[in-house]
This record gives structure tokens, sequence and C-alpha cells, in this order.
């Protein structure tokens, strides 16, 4: 697997 | 100034409005490592402006880069950008590819 898979989702933040 | 991605686009935004109005997902160390554009509410800034577009990826707003920030920071950039009195736009590089 890539390793960038393993990276969490972002938060979304309204601005 | 800026990055030099032939695929990226500087937009100047009004504050036209008193919100700017964009939701944003994304930042260092995530799977998103740079700011992307989700949402873009009807009536802010952003939407007055009409060249923002939700995919946006934002590299630098007014100059300053966020490849590296994490997404709290990249908010927190832009949401400072937003109240500087001083300026009454913000410049966003963006491009729309990842």
């Amino acid at each position: 697997r890539e390793k960038r898979l393993t990276l969490p989702p972002s938060e979304i933040t309204l601005l | 100034p800026g990055l030099l991605e032939p695929t990226s686009c500087l937009i100047r935004v009004s504050k036209s409005a008193p919100t700017l109005g964009i939701a944003i997902e994304g930042g260092a160390n995530t799977r998103q490592p740079l700011p992307r554009i989700v949402t873009i509410q009807r009536g802010g800034s952003a939407h007055n402006c009409g060249k923002l577009k939700v995919g946006h990826v934002i590299l630098e707003v007014n100059g300053t880069g966020l490849r590296g920030k994490e997404h709290r920071e990249a908010a927190r950039i832009i949401a400072e950008a937003f109240k500087l009195k001083e300026k009454d736009y913000i410049d966003f590089l963006v491009t729309e590819f990842n």
C-alpha cells in the first residue's frame, strides 16, 4: 500500500 | 511571486461580504496535504468574486505559502487575512491539480 493511504482524513473548517 | 507551478493562478477576492464563505479541508499530515476548497457559500465574498471554485487547492494566501502547514494553521492564516483591515481583498494562489 502507498504510504499516503495511511494518512488520516482532514477536518473541514468553514471560513 | 509565488510558486512557479504552470497550472496555478492568482485570484483576488474582494471583501465584499461579512464572511469569506469557503470551507476547506486538508493540510500537512493529512491525505490532502494542501487545503482544498470543498464548499463555497452563496452570498459570501468568495462566491461574489466568482473565480474561486470548489476543488481549487490553495497554495498561497497573500503570498504566504501553505505547504507544510497543518489544517488549523492554514485555516488561521486564511481567517487572519480576511480580518486584516489594511487590505480590502485577499490574494489566493490556487491550482486545480493536486
